[in-house]
């Protein structure tokens, strides 16, 4: 699975994921990234997150929307993020991964699985990894 | 508001005969959104063009390098979303094309529709214009080896069940 979140300079946000689902899949087998508020989703008034790892884990929590809630409530984009992911690891035992960017330009890329690429960009500054704490 | 974007390839395992790729693949696709975002282009083309650069990619599970269904087929889900009107647009199982994420963003922004599948995500995408080609453009040397062994460990159906996407 593949994503991207963005804020442009009118604050205006984005996301978009695209996948080739699960090796192997049963035929007509649909994930996560083609529901919205599990794979991805973008309001303005929050933020927008892409998300990525077991797709029918995700769809169960509804993982993007629910990092988005926990964003509405007050949590940074990292707690958010990190609260979400746990509470689809306990509540179902699935692993994944999200990228999420606040309406105020703030972003975060957090994953339970044991590694997730990601890159960024702010500020013209370029930072990536794979592994966590790189 | 200063521009910022992110992007991810995929949790999971990444081997170690894949990191650079990945690693490169990722790095590309940032800084090609970036560089719309600092033009003064929108979200929406930022995260597109990020993610058609992933697609194009073989590295990635996702366009030109998916991962094969259970007959060795590719099929590809994709979406997208504007926070400025929560416009969306979806594609699921489609085939043959090589950016689902431009069909998704097709389905937002010519139909009344949230979500295309299957069949009639394909013949929509013939009305668009969106070229065809051939399924086996999509599928790449590592993700037939990683299905053929699939096939194989069938004896043991319950291993890799929670596999990412």
């Amino acid at each position: 699975t593949v994503g991207a979140v963005a804020i442009d300079n009118e604050g205006n946000v984005a996301c978009a994921t695209s996948t080739g689902g699960l090796s192997n899949k049963l035929v007509g087998r649909v994930g996560d990234s083609a529901c919205i508020g599990s794979g991805g989703y973008a309001d303005n008034h929050v933020g927008a997150v892409s998300t990525t790892g077991h797709g029918e884990s995700m769809m169960k929590v509804v993982l993007a929307r629910l990092v988005l809630y926990h964003m509405e409530q007050g949590m940074t984009p990292e707690k958010a993020a990190d609260t979400a992911l746990n509470y689809m690891k306990t509540r179902v035992g699935g692993l994944g991964g999200v990228i999420v960017v606040s309406n105020s330009g703030d972003w975060t890329a957090r994953f339970s699985t044991k590694q997730m690429s990601w890159a960024t960009v702010k500020d013209d500054w370029l930072q990536y990894g794979i592994y966590t704490g790189e | 508001m200063k521009p910022v974007i992110v992007v991810h390839g995929g949790a999971g395992s990444i081997f170690k005969d894949r990191e650079e790729g990945a690693r490169s693949g990722i790095i590309r696709a940032a800084l090609k959104g970036y560089s719309i975002l600092k033009q003064g282009g929108s979200a929406l083309d930022a995260v597109e063009d990020a993610v058609v650069s992933m697609e194009d990619d073989p590295h990635f599970n996702a366009g030109c390098g998916s991962v094969l269904n259970e007959k060795g087929e590719v099929e590809m889900d994709a979406i997208i979303m504007d926070g400025k009107n929560l416009a969306s647009g979806a594609v699921s199982a489609v085939k043959c094309i090589a950016n689902p994420i431009m069909l998704a963003r097709l389905v937002m922004e010519k139909t009344e529709h949230m979500l295309l599948t299957d069949h009639g995500a394909n013949l929509f995408a013939k009305a668009m214009n969106i070229p065809e080609i051939p399924g086996e453009k999509l599928i790449t040397e590592r993700s037939w080896e990683r299905w053929s062994k699939k096939l194989e460990a069938d004896s043991n159906p319950q291993e890799d069940k929670k596999e990412s996407g």
